[in-house]
């Protein structure tokens, strides 16, 4: 408690006292009822680790109230080649960040094609109303090689018309965080609910070979909590919320 | 006080006028009714006395600052105690019902931001600007 000021009236809250403040900074969050997270040991996924950098790398700019651009959270300590440094202020103008983590995952491989493909999917109805995406990421964890010293063609699609979304090309020998820019799609799923059919993530050598995921390194859902693959989301409010003075 | 009193109650206006007409001075006023100048209080809230910690990620609690305090204007060079005096019988002319009356109240504000999880376990990390007082003064 050493940042608590020495003049702060520190006593316990008596039952009344604490539901009423309750109340009034939920109200003030913007809240209508406190949230009741489920999942257990929540905490250590790489979501909540991820947006943890995050607020740490906001409540250091609020302390200079500094500009300083926003660069991609350190990561879990891995090559720059998967980090994406993000040189715009998104993280500053973002009045809101949000991160869903994957509600389904399926292997699929398409015969004809010989394609393979890992399918995700988010759920952003949760979105709450009036917040407009600025900026949205798709993140998967990549573990390193050390055999092959070749290149991955990875490639994000959207599903229904496979429409690429980004695509990375990277080292085998090169492990970490793989940032995928999902922002078009994202925008396109807060508007159309319906037509959320989720991304599909398919790797290729350099020739041209589809190969399985796994075989690629990349870490799904059933991977360790801090390496699995969530969408994070930046947003700026259309309207500022205005707290009416008490 | 009935009749027979006239001569007190003619004292006691006498001394009623002199203790109206007197201005009383800071030192008149009991030490109960003595307020303070208009300044930023401190108020610490804790999220883990509220029992969130379960949802709330970050911070563990923030400062909560308010203002409170007795605001007399501002006696400088442009508003004297006569220009006061004026100002005052004019405004009380125009709107006899409301004496006006500084308010204390906040001149600068910070942003506070909030790491937490929603129903489904989607983590939102929520920046509210103007949210937390930084300093206060008579409006």
């Amino acid at each position: 408690d050493n940042h608590v000021h020495s003049s702060f009236i520190y006593r316990r809250l008596r039952n009344h006292e604490r539901r009423e403040i309750q109340r009034e900074i939920l109200s003030i969050l913007g809240l209508p009822h406190r949230p009741r997270p489920f999942s257990p040991g929540k905490q250590a996924s790489s979501a909540p680790l991820f947006m943890l950098d995050l607020y740490n790398a906001m409540a250091v700019e609020e302390e200079e109230e500094g500009v300083a651009p926003y660069r991609a959270a350190p990561l879990l300590g891995h090559s720059p080649a998967l980090t994406t440094a993000h040189d715009t202020n998104f993280l500053n103008d973002a009045d809101m960040v949000m991160s869903f983590v994957n509600l389904v995952e399926k292997d699929k491989e398409f015969s004809h094609q010989r394609r393979h493909y890992k399918e995700f999917r988010f759920d952003l109805t949760q979105i709450p109303d009036g917040e407009a995406v600025t900026a949205a990421e798709f993140r998967i964890y990549k573990d390193r090689f050390l055999l092959r010293a070749c290149f991955f063609f990875f490639c994000i699609c959207r599903d229904a018309e496979t429409f690429l979304l980004d695509s990375k090309k990277v080292q085998a020998s090169n492990g970490g965080w793989l940032v995928f820019d999902i922002t078009a799609t994202s925008n396109h799923w807060v508007m159309n609910p319906q037509q959320n059919f989720g991304l599909q993530l398919c790797v290729e050598t350099m020739d041209g070979r589809s190969i399985n995921i796994k075989s690629a390194g990349i870490i799904g859902r059933n991977g360790p909590q801090s390496k699995q693959p969530f969408v994070v989301a930046f947003f700026k409010a259309s309207g500022v919320l205005l707290r009416s003075v008490r | 006080a009935v009749g027979g009193k006239k001569k007190n109650q003619n004292r006691n206006k006498s001394t009623n006028k002199q203790e109206s007409s007197r201005i009383p001075k800071p030192g008149d006023y009991n030490t109960s009714e003595q307020k303070q100048a208009c300044k930023k209080h401190e108020l610490y809230v804790s999220f883990r006395d509220l029992g969130w910690q379960d949802w709330i990620i970050a911070p563990e609690g923030y400062a909560a600052f308010y203002c409170d305090g007795e605001c007399s204007f501002p006696l400088n060079a442009q508003m004297n105690a006569t220009n006061h005096a004026i100002v005052q019988t004019l405004v009380h002319l125009m709107f006899p019902d409301n004496v006006p009356k500084p308010c204390c109240a906040p001149t600068k504000l910070n942003a506070i931001s909030v790491l937490y999880f929603d129903d489904s376990s989607n983590v939102i990390l929520k920046k509210y600007r103007n949210m937390v007082v930084r300093s206060c003064g008579c409006h």
